[in-house]
């Protein structure tokens, strides 16, 4: 099924690639030192229910306000040398005033099932498209959890989004609780 | 299936971004005067047969040597601001003694398909891997052949790559001819 394909993807394609120097290049940051190490070093994966994705999560919440970029880290993949991976860091402000960073990004395979949707040449529909996010999720979580990728499953949090107009979570709410 | 929302990742998550301003990318390249404009302004996206893309085009063919990369693309894509795409120029010589130069890679998706035939925890027979590479071909295709995409189907081309051990066609030959 095709939300079982995207989550190898998403994997093999890149989560296998960046998570497991992901830690050491937060660590070696400005942001490390400047916010007293109040940032994890872990990638926030969001998951947004309607599967849709702002362009920076700044689009999603302009309470999440942008940071600046990690270190890039980049390699030899299927004839691109060299190919340039990167990840950003963004910051919310907590109510008593306290700024707290996270590195955070939607899950870019997700955003390809509501492109699908709304294309008539792809045969998706609403029901199918939750279906095939469920079954990313699940898939994800099942590649994550088996044993030896302890450096991936420790190095990211699969954060689900509920954008539904009446949501009563905000994305930085959900940053900051994270 | 899998092969087919890999092929609509392919074309949404990649090639609709990348494919419109490559023309143009590499006619502002340095390859383009410096070939006498021996080289195409279009994508060569090689589709092995069993789906293994080498890391390099280098590695799969010691006759196509490295170029360089052509301009970057940066796009903000699913909360990653700014995000970094670039192709590769290969140059490969013909038996005149006659350099070519051209924009080549692996399609990327495949090697997601070898890989989790690889991996025990994936559910992907030899066989099953092969059908799921037709999907993702055939679907391609499709997508890159309705109206309305002329910038996309212009501007790339798909050629199977024969990557049996008793092979007669090398890399470089099939880059040559196409
Ligand atoms: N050759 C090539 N160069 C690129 O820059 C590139 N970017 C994407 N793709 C391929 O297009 C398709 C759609 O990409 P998407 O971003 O939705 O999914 C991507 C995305 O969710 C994640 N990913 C990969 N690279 C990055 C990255 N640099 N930043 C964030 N996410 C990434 O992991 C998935 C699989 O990646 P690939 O397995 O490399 O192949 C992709 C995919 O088949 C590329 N292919």
């Amino acid at each position: 099924s095709m939300g079982y394909g995207l989550a190898w993807s998403y994997y093999y394609g890149y989560l296998k690639l960046i998570l497991p120097g992901l830690a050491d290049r937060v660590k070696t940051s400005t942001f490390w030192d400047a916010s007293n190490q109040r940032i994890a070093p872990k990638l926030f994966i969001l998951l947004p229910t309607s599967c849709f994705a702002h362009p920076t999560l700044t689009d999603g919440d302009s309470a999440v306000q942008p940071g600046a970029h990690l270190r890039e880290f980049k390699a030899n993949r299927s004839g691109n040398p060299q190919r340039v991976y990167r990840n950003f860091v963004y910051k919310v402000t907590s109510e008593d005033g306290q700024d707290y960073y996270c590195v955070a990004e939607y899950a870019t395979p997700l955003l390809t099932l509501f492109e699908m949707e709304e294309d008539t040449l792809a045969d998706l529909s609403k029901e199918e498209k939750l279906k095939q996010r469920a079954i990313f999720k699940s898939t994800l979580l099942d590649i994550l959890t088996r044993p030896g990728v302890k450096e991936c499953q420790d190095a990211c949090v699969l954060l689900d989004v509920d954008d539904a107009p009446n949501s009563a979570t905000s994305l930085s709410q959900l940053l900051l609780q994270a």
